[in-house]
C-alpha cells in the first residue's frame, strides 16, 4: 500500500503568467515525482500540488528562490488518510456487527 | 437504502451492493444495465431510472472517472437514493422522470477505484499497461475522441494526464461512447468531478466558443445560483479552456461533438484545504447542493428539448 508519511500538498499563489511558467516547469521535472491536484490554470486560481518527502526540499527552495508564494495545505497527507481510513473500518466493524 | 450511510465513504462491494438493493426496492424505475467491462474484469454498471416508454430522450450523469474524487461517487450514491425516493413526491423530478430517462453511472472507473481502496488512495487513472511503460493507467478524462491528442494532455504513460494509445483506448471510455452512440437520444452530459468547485462546459480542447456558448452559459449561471443557494459555496463557470487551462479528449467535448448539447463537467468541493481528501462530514451538503444545479439542468433540458 502506497504511504504517503511526510508528503506535503503546497497551495501556491502565482502572481502572473511568468510565474505560471515557472511551475509548469517544475510539472515537467518527473524525478520530483509531483502529483498535482489542481494544476496551473488561470492566474489567481490556486495550484495544489502534493510533493513527496524527498522533493519538498527542492521545490521550496525553487518557489522561493523564484519569489512564488506558497501555503502548506496538508502537512502530512498520511495523517489525513489515516484518519479516513479509521472513520470507514470503524463504520464496517459497527455495520459488521 | 433508508438505512444506507450516506454520510462516509463506502467500498467498491458497499457501493454495488447499494445499487442492488436500490433496484430491489424500486423495480417499477430502477434497473440495472451492464454496459461493459473494465480491463481488469469488473462490470461496469449503469442505473436506469425510467416510468416506461421506449428509447424516451436521456439524461446521463456520472461520477468517479478520476477515480481518487471519492467524494463523487459518495455525492453519485446519493443522488441515486434522492431520484427514486423524489419521484412520485417532487413535482420537478417527477415530471422529468414522466417525460425523460436518467441514466447514472455511480462508478465510472472501477479498477481505478479499487486500486485506492486497497493501494493507492490518491490514484487517478484507469489500470491498463501500456505496453513498453513502466508506468500504469490512462487518464480516462483525456481519452475521448474530441481533440485527441492535442495540447492539454500529455504523451507520456508515466504521466497523470496521460491521453492513452488512441482514442477509446480505454474500455471504462468506450463502453459510454457506445452506450451513448446506440442509444441515440441523449440530450444532457453531466460527468462529476472535484475539486475546486467550476461548472464547465466546452470546450476544453479549442478556444473555438462552442455554438451554444450563450445558452450554456446562461444555464450554468443559473445551476450555479441554486447549488449555491444552499449553503452559499461558491462556484465559478465558464467554458473548459477558459476557465481552468486546456485539457484535450475530454467527456464532454465528446458528447458536445456528438449533439448532446447540455453537456457540463462539476468540479465539486473542496471549499477548504483537504483537496481530494474531503472529509467524509462533507458528502451530504456537497451532495444535497450539487443536486439542485442537476435539477436546474435536468429541467432546463426537458423544457428545451431539441
Amino acid at each position: 500500500k502506497e504511504d504517503f508519511v511526510g508528503h506535503q500538498v503546497l497551495r501556491i499563489s502565482v502572481a502572473d503568467e511568468a510565474q505560471v511558467q515557472k511551475v509548469t516547469e517544475l510539472e515537467e521535472l518527473e524525478h520530483l515525482q509531483l502529483d498535482f491536484w489542481r494544476g496551473p490554470a488561470q492566474t489567481g486560481s490556486p495550484i495544489d500540488v502534493r510533493v513527496p518527502f524527498a522533493s519538498l526540499q527542492a521545490v521550496k527552495v525553487f518557489l522561493e528562490t523564484h519569489g512564488i508564494e506558497y501555503t502548506i495545505m496538508i502537512e502530512d497527507v498520511q495523517s489525513l488518510l489515516d484518519e479516513e481510513q479509521e472513520q470507514m473500518f470503524a463504520f464496517q466493524a459497527r455495520a459488521a456487527s | 437504502t433508508d438505512t444506507f450511510n450516506y454520510a462516509i465513504y463506502h467500498t467498491l462491494e458497499e457501493i454495488y451492493g447499494f445499487i442492488d438493493m436500490l433496484v430491489a426496492e424500486y423495480p417499477q424505475l430502477v434497473s440495472k444495465l451492464q454496459i461493459g467491462n473494465t480491463y481488469e474484469g469488473r462490470p461496469i454498471y449503469v442505473l436506469k431510472f425510467s416510468t416506461g416508454g421506449d428509447n424516451r430522450p436521456a439524461i446521463w450523469i456520472d461520477t468517479g472517472i478520476h477515480s481518487r474524487e471519492w467524494v463523487t461517487q459518495a455525492s453519485g450514491v446519493w443522488f441515486a437514493k434522492k431520484i427514486a425516493q423524489d419521484y412520485g413526491q417532487d413535482a420537478a423530478l417527477t415530471s422529468i422522470l414522466d417525460s425523460m430517462d436518467i441514466f447514472l453511472e455511480i462508478v465510472t472507473n472501477p479498477d481505478g477505484f479499487a486500486f485506492t481502496l486497497s493501494k493507492n488512495r490518491l490514484w487517478r487513472k484507469t489500470r491498463s499497461i501500456t505496453a513498453g511503460s513502466l508506468c500504469v493507467g490512462v487518464d480516462p478524462n483525456r481519452n475521448w475522441d474530441a481533440g485527441f491528442g492535442l495540447a492539454g494532455a500529455s504523451s507520456s504513460p508515466c504521466s497523470q494526464t496521460y491521453y492513452g494509445k488512441f482514442a477509446n483506448s480505454e474500455v471504462e471510455v468506450k463502453s459510454i461512447v457506445d452506450f451513448v452512440k446506440n442509444h441515440g437520444n441523449i440530450k444532457a452530459f453531466i460527468s462529476i468531478h472535484s475539486y475546486s468547485q467550476l461548472l464547465l462546459y466546452p470546450y476544453g480542447y479549442t478556444t473555438e466558443s462552442a455554438a451554444d456558448q450563450a445558452e450554456l452559459d446562461q444555464l450554468a449561471e443559473s445551476a450555479v445560483k441554486a447549488l449555491s443557494s444552499l449553503y452559499g459555496t461558491h462556484f465559478k463557470y465558464g467554458s473548459i479552456i477558459d476557465t481552468i487551462y486546456q485539457a484535450s479528449g475530454s467527456s464532454i467535448d465528446w458528447a458536445y461533438n456528438q449533439g448532446i448539447k447540455y453537456s457540463y463537467t462539476f468540479e465539486l468541493r473542496d471549499t477548504g484545504s483537504y483537496g481530494f481528501l474531503l472529509p467524509a462530514s462533507q458528502i451530504v451538503p456537497t451532495a444535497q447542493e450539487t443536486w439542485l444545479a442537476l435539477q436546474t439542468i435536468m429541467e432546463y433540458t426537458l423544457n428545451h428539448l431539441y
